[in-house]
């Protein structure tokens, strides 16, 4: 990657879209710009606010030929935007004249054009990795669109993931901190703080654990919760729904996604192979619209939960649920049914319902005795409210 | 020398917007030497990944027919830099 020199030195930024193309909604527009801020968003603690009017830090508009700052649009194909460092303003150019299009293999993509422009409206240089989202290249659209390590490095060599001390100036052409810092302990989440029914929570294969609801996940400290956070599921889960039934992450090092009658499969954030599928397929005799799944790391086997009972599913067994399942959830002393989620964790298995959790003993059976005694609370022990 | 050629005059005008020839000077017609253009499209091969060869080969050229972003490769070797209005 190559830094320009110039950085942003406050990490609220505004936007405002001051000219629309002439082929697209507006509202497509400003969901594709706003999903293309959040690429940037995602590895930083930088926000991105839409306005509508008023002054803002980055102003983006859709202009044909000559438009004001002597660098002429040349048509279709060629040049198809430039943007400002922030030394310059940060202003976003996109030539009207080419066919911008959204999720679709005809045209040219916006959001990834538009993506590359807002790296240089944050300070970021062409960077000579062909991979990169920063090389100068359009490569043509990407559907399930990762951002490189190599820009993920640059973009946290300007901003870290820690708060920024502004100095109150907006910008500035002085040396880059280039240090990437810890992210500090997370703020006191109003969403979880406020409400505490999650739709699930797992453990990734690199070892954090998140929590998703809704639309929104969080990634959880031993302290609560990281901080820039929540984040939109399906900016880093690409092709991801929200309103997630169950999660859990396979001793193989994926990650299975449940919603309804389908599944999903990721390695880390990326979609293994051509998701989603129908549960039935691929998990036979374990039903739909679970509540939530765990992996017992005593014998890897996976376990579903819906209602009032669970199954038990190994994929080395065929069939690999059974005859003797389901069962029911009361045999497991203390444990609620219709759970919201499960969680294995440092040995313990935890179920999630409201806002209370339950550490289940998987050596005597039962939920823990303990002080304070199970339920306790989710947003107290968790999320650090 | 003169560059005549009509894919060397689109290269050299592409070089020159993206940063690795100094802007075309449309008073002296936009001469430069065989040797400066032969270094420009070696640094613009080896900022791309391609074979440097110095030549406006078929590679070359095709790198450079592809939709690009506007913004230069190389700030500050053939002018400040990109100015805001």
């Amino acid at each position: 990657y190559a830094l320009q020199g110039s950085r942003w030195r406050v990490k609220k930024l505004t936007y405002k879209i001051s000219k629309y193309p002439r082929i697209l909604e507006k509202s497509a527009v400003d969901k594709d710009v706003s999903r293309a801020f959040s690429v940037w968003s995602e590895y930083t603690d930088l926000t991105f606010t839409q306005k509508r009017s008023g002054q803002v830090h980055i102003e983006i508009r859709f202009e044909r030929g000559e438009h004001g700052d002597g660098d002429p649009f040349d048509g279709p194909g060629g040049t198809l935007a430039h943007a400002y460092f922030p030394v310059y303003g940060g202003d976003a150019h996109f030539d009207d004249s080419e066919h911008w299009s959204i999720n679709s293999y005809r045209g040219t993509n916006l959001f990834q054009v538009a993506a590359h422009e807002f790296g240089h409206s944050l300070g970021l240089s062409h960077s000579d990795v062909k991979s990169a989202l920063m090389a100068p290249f359009y490569r043509g659209y990407e559907p399930n669109f990762i951002l490189d390590s190599d820009d993920i490095q640059g973009i946290q060599a300007l901003y870290g993931q820690q708060t920024l001390s502004s100095s109150g100036s907006e910008s500035t052409d002085t040396k880059v901190n280039s240090k990437t810092t810890v992210p500090p302990p997370g703020e006191e989440d109003t969403q979880l703080c406020s409400d505490s029914k999650i739709d699930t929570m797992f453990d990734s294969a690199e070892g954090h654990s998140y929590a998703f609801k809704g639309d929104h996940y969080w990634k959880l400290t031993t302290d609560g919760i990281a901080s820039g956070y929540p984040r939109l599921i399906s900016n880093s889960w690409h092709g991801l729904p929200g309103n997630i039934d169950a999660a859990f992450t396979y001793k193989n090092g994926k990650t299975y996604f449940f919603k309804g009658s389908k599944y999903w499969r990721y390695i880390g954030k990326k979609i293994d192979g051509d998701y989603p599928k129908d549960i039935s397929e691929g998990f036979t005799g374990i039903p739909d619209n679970i509540d939530a799944a765990t992996v017992w790391t005593g014998n890897g086997k996976i376990y579903f939960y819906k209602g009032t009972k669970f199954w038990r599913f190994d994929p080395a067994q065929r069939p690999p649920v059974k005859s003797t399942y389901p069962k029911l959830i009361s045999n497991w002393e203390g444990i609620p049914n219709n759970i919201d989620a499960a969680l294995t964790y440092h040995g313990y298995t935890y179920f999630f319902k409201g806002d209370m959790y339950y550490r289940f003993n998987d050596r005597t059976f039962s939920v823990d005795v303990a002080d304070p005694a199970f339920p306790r609370s989710t947003a107290y022990w968790w999320f650090g409210c | 020398i003169p560059v005549t050629a009509l894919s060397e005059n689109n290269a050299m005008s592409y070089l020159s917007q993206f940063g690795y020839l100094p802007p075309t000077n449309p008073t002296s017609g936009g001469f430069i030497t065989q040797e400066t253009m032969t270094k420009a499209i070696s640094e613009f091969q080896s900022f791309a990944g391609l074979n440097v060869t110095g030549d406006l080969d078929n590679e070359t050229s095709t790198l450079m027919s592809l939709p690009r972003c506007g913004v230069k490769d190389k700030v500050g070797a053939s002018s400040d830099g990109r100015s805001k209005r």
